[in-house]
């Protein structure tokens, strides 16, 4: 464990509470893209079915347990909950042109051709491109509530923590796992645009709106 | 290691 690692991880907690928060205390979930909660829910089940076979330790463990959990709860609440405040129309992003391909990938491009291993590659690859549908549904609506742009950064910061964690492990530990530094660094040049955006708009208390 | 790696990542 590293100070970036760990950082990581609390990143990518905070995120995840924001999200649960913020539809929670609103008791809405306009603007959110289920479908992006639905594949992050899918990430989660397939790259943790390991909780079965292998224990690492108590924090590994419980924040996969956390994660998997909310997951499934802001699935739910988006869904069954709070469905009449779901912006269905906004979120038309077609998953199955991810979905596919990237499960065709992990098939092909694995370190060990076994189903827990090919499932955990496409838990990796989908995780990468899992939030496009939420920023598609932004590019569509030309604008993000400011608690959305928040979630946003936090999980976009996540995985570019990950980036240093992995320079951090390459020199001190020579680990390297190729799969997950490719994937990182596509799923961190994902949020680029946004994070460009937050800096120079939300972070000077400005709304995010897309010029039209 | 051989057969599955452990990931011990999240």
């Amino acid at each position: 464990m590293n100070i970036f690692r760990l950082t990581g991880d609390l990143s990518h907690l905070a995120a995840i509470i924001i999200l649960l928060l913020k539809i929670w205390k609103s008791r809405s979930c306009a603007g959110i893209s289920g479908k992006s909660q639905i594949l992050f829910a899918i990430v989660f089940t397939a790259r943790y079915l390991d909780l079965l076979t292998s224990f690492i330790s108590v924090y590994n463990t419980s924040m996969k347990v956390i994660y998997i959990g909310c997951a499934y709860a802001t699935v739910y609440l988006i869904y069954a909950k709070f469905r009449a405040t779901y912006d269905g129309n906004h979120d038309s992003f077609r998953v199955e042109f991810l979905v596919v391909p990237v499960g065709g990938l992990a098939v092909l491009i694995n370190h060990t051709f076994s189903p827990l291993e090919i499932l955990w590659t496409f838990s990796i690859y989908l995780e990468s491109v899992a939030i496009l549908p939420q920023l598609f549904m932004i590019s569509k609506t030309g604008e993000a509530e400011t608690i959305t742009t928040h979630y946003l950064f936090c999980l976009g910061m996540y995985r570019t923590l990950y980036l240093f964690n992995w320079v951090w492990r390459f020199y001190f530990e020579g680990f390297f796992d190729m799969i997950a530094i490719v994937a990182g660094l596509v799923q961190t040049v994902l949020y680029c645009d946004f994070f460009y955006l937050y800096v120079t708009k939300v972070l000077k208390g400005k709304k995010l709106s897309l010029p039209a | 290691p051989e057969g599955e790696a452990l990931h011990d990542e999240l």
